[in-house]
Order: structure tokens, then sequence, then C-alpha cells
């Protein structure tokens, strides 16, 4: 799974997620990446998410919009609120995490599993490539 | 003006110090060739939007990651891709499940979003209306690699389970 997401100088928000699933997958099963809420979701009002990891806790527990709720609701930034979610996504059992960005320009990852892929630029010139 | 850009190629339960030095290396290339491309959309002013489609893509087109070119097989053996895409000013969103022959899926996400009035498109259907929108159309082997397949086998010669494979190979 791949994804992105992105505040503009106009401080919209946006998030975007691709996959080719889970080998050896049948029944045409589906995982979080394009079911808008669980694996991807955009609000100006709160963040951008793009989550990889076991699709179906994060389907179950709609980790890409709850992330936002958290944001929008409760006030919480951008990490405790992904911290929190994760959290709760490791104690159903699933393993995973997310991209997260903030129309303020925040930009940060949570995860709970090793080997993730990611990267981040900003405009005050940020490059930062890492395999955790 | 300020701009931020995210990505992530995938998370697995392989960790840094295991992974073999040129996967390592081409996923590091992969990432930052990705993050110039988004980055590049937002420097010049460009959209969140344009900047994730452009960011994706690069990593679509990247057989070291699962999406697009290089994505997992099914159990049958084919490749059935999945994508979606979100705008946060209008909480317009696209989605795409089980297509198989639009080279970049993301793009299809975005149709959906833009060119159509639903949220989520699926398998024949997504298929149809990528041709009706004149998106870059590939023949299924276009996303088929070699290591994909033998992770296939080995999967089917073991009968591990679905996750298992996957938390192994991301």
């Amino acid at each position: 799974t791949v994804g992105a997401v992105a505040v503009d100088s106009e401080g919209n928000v946006a998030a975007g997620t691709s996959t080719g699933g889970l080998t050896g997958k049948r029944w045409g099963r589906i995982g979080d990446s394009p079911v808008i809420g669980a694996g991807n979701y955009a609000d100006n009002r709160a963040c951008g998410v793009s989550a990889t990891g076991a699709g179906e806790f994060f389907i179950r527990l709609g980790v890409a919009h709850e992330i936002c709720a958290r944001m929008r609701m409760l006030g919480e930034d951008a990490k405790t609120a992904s911290d929190h979610v994760i959290k709760e996504l490791g104690l159903l059992g699933g393993t995973g995490g997310v991209i997260v960005t903030a129309p303020d320009g925040t930009a940060t990852f949570a995860f709970n599993t090793p080997g993730m892929y990611r990267g981040k630029a900003t405009s005050k010139g940020d490059r930062m490539v890492a395999i955790y | 003006k300020s701009w931020t850009l995210v990505i992530h190629g995938g998370a697995g339960s392989m960790a840094r110090d295991k992974l073999a030095p040129e996967q390592d290396s081409a996923a590091r290339a992969g990432l930052t060739k990705a993050l110039e491309a988004g980055s590049t959309v937002l420097e010049k002013g460009g959209s969140a939007m344009d900047a994730v489609s452009a960011a994706i893509m690069v990593l679509e087109d990247d057989e070291h990651f699962n999406a697009g070119r290089g994505a997992v097989f099914t159990y049958k053996g084919v490749n059935e891709l999945d994508a979606s895409i979100m705008d946060g000013k209008t909480l317009g969103a696209g989605a795409v499940t089980g297509a198989r022959y639009t080279k970049n899926p993301i793009l299809l996400a975005r149709a959906v979003m833009e060119k159509s009035p639903h949220v989520m498109l699926s398998r024949e259907g997504a298929d149809e209306f990528s041709r009706e929108q004149g998106l870059e159309q590939v023949s299924p082997d276009y996303f088929a690699t070699p290591e994909r397949w033998r992770q296939l086998e080995e999967l089917k010669a073991k009968k591990l389970g679905w996750y298992d494979v996957d938390l192994k190979y991301g």
C-alpha cells in the first residue's frame, strides 16, 4: 500500500491511498485503502490521513475518520489523536500505521509495526525519507 | 507560502535491519522520487489534490511497492487494485476497488470523485468507467512481477494465512 497526504499553500488538505491489497486475497476481499473514513480521509477542519496495515481492523474502527473527528471535536493535535487511535487499533489486535497532515502544516506518523516506509517534505526545506 | 507533504510506502513486519540492501535502496529511491514529484507541485502553488496524485502515481509506477505495477496477486493469480482520494476542502471523495486495467488507480479514484455522482465504483464497472474517462489502460500483466508471483506461490505451497504473508512482505 502507498499513500500521500498534503496541505497546500491555501491551507487545503488532501489524502490519497492506493494498494494491491492482500497477497492471496479471495472472494473480492477489500481492505481499508478504498474505504473512505477507514484507510483514507481528508477534512480541512481537521487533517488528512492515509493508512496502511491490517485493513479489517482499520475498517472496524474507522481509523482515518476517527483521527479527524478527535481533532475536530476534542481539539487534540494530530500526533495525540493519531497515537490514541493507533493504540486502540493495537488493543483490537490490528497492526499498521498512519501518516497525517493538518492545515497548520503539522506532519506526523503513528504506527505499531516495524518496516514502515515513509517520507516528508515541507516548504521550510525539510526532506526526509526513512524506513522504520 | 507554506506547504507540507507526507508519504508512505506501506508497512510490513520486516524491520529495517532485515531488509536486503537493494530493497532498502530501492524503497528509499522510490520514496525520494515521489516526494520530489509532490513537492514540485506544491512549490509551484499547486493544489494538495494534485500533489497527492503526483506522489502516488510515482509509487504506483514503481514495482517495489504494493500498488499499481508490483502489486500483490490474488489467490487466483490476478492483480486487483484499490485506491481512494479525498479533498479536505469540499469533502469530495472517490474510490475504486478491484480495478484491473487502469495504469494509475489513483487517477481512476479521482475521476470517480470529479466525473461521477458516486464515491465508490468496483470491478468491471470501475474498469468500464475508466475506459469511458479515457484513462490510460494497460493489459493485466503490466502489474505482474516475478517477486510477487513467487510470494503467492510460497503462500499456496506452505498454506500460510493471508496475514502471515502480507505482514511479512508488506
